[in-house]
């Protein structure tokens, strides 16, 4: 929905902030520390990516090798679950070490800050606004760090509620919830065992999710195949007859995750984030 | 969820490898008393109100 990029400058903290400094004499006078540190005021999901030139980089870091120029990227992932307003901090200390280290020219650090959630609203798609650099403003550097941030509407990607009864389920159907009944009288083996209840609604999550389109998938290459499943259950309690001692007697049990209470559109297990309560 | 899969988790829950086969005349005598039924129906109301969040 918005992207947008935004240069800085990397500092290390021995040298002092102000423009013109040039890098090239603090690049190894010790380890620079680099926190990302923005408000999350709107909710969502908030997906920090590191993103310098260099060796391709799996998910446990730097590889003990130096860099080189070109040759792929680093990439430090976290995500983030932000249902609540505060700061969210991110220890890029890693990637800052890792794009210092490559030889000059070297390309702009850039520091990718993804926001997605549904029902985005105002707040999250004008937080560029909010977002500052120190050199904001100085004529643009080669080589200097760049953020770039990113807010994806997920609304029309989510599930739509209970499903229309008067509709037959189709291929086309948006992922819903549907009902199901599990009639237990009519299951032999709970006979004379499962006094109450005699059945329940236990719904199925159907229908498709759609698919972010093919330029969003560059964009959000984590973003996998999004699947209906149900994101939300509750437990079913029932009264059986256990026998015990030579007796038999009634008990109460309680069964996890038995009636599905809410399906949801999630990819890779991760779902779409909720609306905010007020 | 099919009645197999509900099964499966009523005897992992009251830990039976196989279902229980109650006698006939235990069954006809069987009275739910008044606190396990209350039991239940509390369960029951729970289970309306509070969610869990699965996958």
């Amino acid at each position: 929905r918005f992207s947008h990029s935004f240069r800085g400058e990397a500092l290390p903290p021995c040298c002092p902030r102000s423009h013109g400094q040039g890098q090239a004499g603090c690049a190894h006078s010790g380890g620079v520390k680099g926190p990302l540190a923005f408000w999350d005021s709107v909710g969502g999901c908030v997906r920090a990516t590191v993103q310098g030139a260099g060796a391709e980089r799996g998910p446990r870091g730097p590889s003990q090798s130096p860099p080189s120029r070109g040759a792929g990227s680093l990439s430090c992932l976290r995500l983030v679950s932000a249902h609540e307003s505060g700061w969210k901090v991110f220890d890029v200390t890693e990637a800052v070490n890792f794009w210092q280290q490559l030889s000059q020219p070297r390309p702009p650090l850039l520091l990718q800050v993804s926001v997605q959630r549904e029902h985005l609203g105002p707040l999250a798609s004008g937080a560029h606004r909010l977002v500052r650099f120190a050199s904001q403003g100085a004529p643009a550097g080669l080589g200097e760090p760049q953020l770039e941030l990113h807010t994806l509407d997920l609304r029309d990607y989510g599930a739509q509620g209970d499903c229309d009864p008067e509709a037959p389920v189709t291929e086309g159907t948006r992922c819903c919830r549907q009902e199901m009944y599990i009639d237990l009288q009519g299951m032999k083996w709970a006979e004379n065992w499962v006094l109450e209840p005699p059945g329940f609604l236990a719904y199925e999550c159907v229908g498709t999710c759609q698919q972010p389109p093919e330029a969003l998938a560059i964009k959000w290459p984590f973003l996998g195949p999004r699947q209906c499943i149900a994101s939300e259950t509750a437990s079913l309690p029932m009264i059986v007859s256990i026998k015990e001692g030579g007796r038999t007697r009634p008990q109460v049990v309680s069964l996890p995750n038995m009636r599905v209470q809410k399906c949801s559109c999630a990819s890779d297990g991760a779902l779409v984030p909720r609306r905010l309560q007020p | 969820m099919t009645g197999e899969q509900l099964l499966g988790s009523l005897l992992r829950q009251l830990q039976l490898s196989e279902v229980p086969v109650p006698d006939r005349v235990d069954m006809e005598e069987l009275v739910i008393p008044a606190q396990v039924r209350a039991q239940y129906v509390a369960l029951l109301r729970r289970s309306h109100g509070d969610r869990s969040r699965g996958k």
